[in-house]
């Protein structure tokens, strides 16, 4: 699954996702990836999030509207980023999943939950800070 | 302000985040750059996880989800199961444009993205097809289904569920009950 958040200069926000989904899916299963404020959402007046992993459970948590509602309160992203995943983690907590968020003044972060295998999240970043398009990466929760 | 613009995705996509940066470096808009920079993705099958020929279902059949959303007016265009069509995001921004819906589905959502002129193909790839043979003998292993029967997590389907016999059994066991002397 590709998550994706944009920030124009003016502010826009815009959100997107894609995917093929779940391997040996039942037909017909739908996960988080295509639905509004669990896959990704996007508010101009507070910020954007997208999801990505186990969308049969995180689509039940809505964790992109809920960062973003953070990040509306004026939450730092890389906190809101974890404040959904530890919102998961009580219910799941072998849940595979990371969550990348951005507010309207650029700031950025991403978490991930930590399980044997996946204990590191790597995302792309692009700024003009970056001289390019750039690889993070963080340590899971 | 001055960090912005910025554009941030999942996984190490490097491809897909250059080619959104370059949309907005040539002047395209937010929503450009996002459909652009997903759509990459749906070509170069990011990982096996996004496009064509990765994640076959139990029918070894792929589809796609995909939605895009405006952060100024709110509205998002999505796709979900997406069959026969491989340029899933811009079918969901299609739904965002052309339609007062959310989210279409299916086979249906398939007629509404070759009315707007996507192309009609198979998903279905080599290495999507060897992933379901594997799978097929390996006893569909793994698979989704739980408490049913035969045991879901040792054999392949079709399952049902194991404490109501179906309607059909019910019959037969009752027209024997009378078929005596």
């Amino acid at each position: 699954t590709i998550g994706m958040i944009v920030i124009g200069g003016s502010g826009t926000v815009v959100s997107g996702t894609s995917t093929n989904g779940a391997v040996h899916k039942i037909p017909g299963r739908v996960g988080d990836s295509p639905i509004a404020g669990a896959g990704s959402y996007a508010d101009s007046t507070a910020g954007g999030a997208a999801a990505t992993g186990d969308g049969d459970i995180m689509m039940r948590f809505l964790p992109s509207y809920q960062a973003v509602e953070y990040m509306r309160m004026g939450t730092d992203p890389r906190v809101a980023c974890q404040k959904v995943i530890s919102r998961i983690q009580k219910y799941a907590p072998k849940f595979f999943g990371a969550v990348i968020c951005a507010n309207t003044t650029g700031s950025y972060g991403a978490a991930c939950n930590k399980i044997p295998g996946f204990t590191q999240f790597h995302f792309m970043v692009s700024s003009p800070f970056l001289s390019h398009p750039t690889e993070q990466v963080v340590d899971c929760i | 302000a001055a960090a912005l613009p910025v554009v941030i995705n999942t996984w190490a996509f490097k491809k897909a985040a250059d080619t959104a940066w370059g949309v907005l470096q040539l002047g395209g808009s937010e929503l450009d750059a996002v459909e652009k920079g997903c759509g990459q993705c749906e070509i170069d099958q990011c990982d096996g996880s996004v496009g064509y020929g990765g994640s076959p279902d139990e029918s070894g059949e792929t589809t796609l989800d995909a939605m895009i959303m405006n952060g100024n007016t709110m509205e998002v265009g999505a796709v979900a199961d997406l069959r026969h069509v491989k340029n899933a995001i811009s079918v969901a921004r299609k739904v965002m444009e052309y339609t007062k819906h959310t989210l279409l589905v299916g086979e249906s959502a398939s007629l509404f993205a070759v009315r707007m002129g996507f192309p009609y193909e198979d998903l279905t790839t080599q290495k999507s097809l060897s992933v379901y043979s594997e799978w097929l003998n390996q006893s569909c292993q793994p698979n989704y289904w739980k408490n049913v029967i035969p045991d879901s997590s040792k054999s392949c389907g079709p399952y049902k569920r194991p404490e109501k016999v179906t309607y059909k059994e019910e019959q037969i066991s009752r027209r024997s009950f009378h078929n005596h002397d």
